[in-house]
């Protein structure tokens, strides 16, 4: 899970902004 | 009752496709081929355009008066990539001083390119959560797809910014032409090409914007990327969707023998062209030193 934190964040927040 | 369900996935698909990609293949076919009035797109076609462009690159609008003073007529033909006057780009510069920011400007751009990758990355992501039973996928299925998926369906998504001359990037407000983009210094001028080759002859396919949704989901949908731990639910979505996307080419384009065999041959092609852009981006992070990749795509080429 550690190596694809970006992409976990991405998945399961629909509404709050990721930091890209 | 079945080609219903079929036809009501197609437009469901469509519709999130609309909603989170910013620049269609109808919006960017206009553009290129001068239809959209007054609007055409800057040109960047040595270092001194970019250099002029640069501050735009990435931007969703461009200031009116800032844009149209430089802005190079597409003509009525629409845009190409000829007739633009004297080349004043990387091989004619050999002055050491304009050779080093000529580099620190191709790397600016590059980083440029980071950045809109990532945020399409993020886009990707939001219409693959939109694809019906998808988010019901064990979460590291969910992404295992993307990780495998997602630059597959940039290349894809690219191909309808494309034409043989150059591509259409910033939201298709600037246009780079092809020969641009092939006199970058090694290995950059390496990485455009394949893409441009695998559009043109994409495009020749004639897909809309509702087929490109629906093929954009089955290459997501793919059971046989590495490392999935139920492989069952995914297969039986692709296999819902496949069928949406053959009845969908077949009242979309009753005319097109064999097109849905020949799309699904193009994800072949894909894959290879994939494996070379890994290697391409390996293979920087080797010869320049001040090149740092985007935390997200690290996470995606990892071990792809």
């Amino acid at each position: 899970k550690e190596k694809h934190k970006i992409l976990h964040q991405l998945l399961q927040n629909s509404t709050s902004p990721v930091d890209l | 009752p079945e080609a219903a369900d079929l036809r009501a996935l197609a437009r469901h698909l469509y519709e999130a496709y609309l909603k989170y990609f910013p620049l269609t293949k109808a919006k960017a076919r206009a553009i290129l081929s001068g239809k959209n009035g007054d609007n055409a797109p800057f040109v960047i076609h040595d270092m001194k355009s970019l250099m002029e462009g640069e501050q735009f690159i990435n931007c969703r609008q461009i200031p009116i008066q800032e844009h149209q003073p430089q802005t190079l007529s597409a003509g009525l033909g629409g845009v190409t990539g000829v007739h633009l006057g004297p080349d004043c780009g990387i091989l004619g510069m050999t002055n050491i001083s304009e050779q080093g920011s000529a580099d620190a400007l191709e790397l600016r751009f590059f980083h440029s390119c980071q950045s809109r990758s990532a945020e399409g990355v993020r886009e990707v992501t939001e219409f693959a959560k939109s694809i019906p039973g998808f988010i019901n996928l064990d979460l590291n299925d969910q992404v295992t797809l993307l990780k495998y998926g997602v630059i597959e369906v940039l290349i894809i998504m690219m191909a309808p910014l494309m034409n043989k001359d150059g591509t259409l990037i910033s939201y298709g407000q600037i246009f780079m032409t092809r020969e641009f983009l092939k006199s970058l210094r090694k290995p950059f001028c390496q990485m455009m090409e394949p893409k441009f080759e695998f559009s043109v002859k994409f495009n020749t396919l004639e897909l809309d914007d509702s087929d490109m949704a629906l093929f954009l989901a089955v290459i997501i949908l793919s059971g046989d990327r590495p490392g999935l731990l139920n492989v069952k639910p995914i297969e039986q979505l692709q296999e819902t969707v496949l069928h949406s996307l053959e009845l969908q080419l077949k009242l979309n384009h009753p005319d097109s023998v064999q097109l849905f065999a020949k799309l699904l041959q193009k994800m072949t092609d894909l894959r290879q062209i994939v494996t070379d852009h890994v290697h391409l981006i390996q293979l920087l992070k080797k010869t320049e030193v001040d090149m740092c990749l985007h935390p997200l795509l690290q996470e995606i080429m990892k071990d792809l």
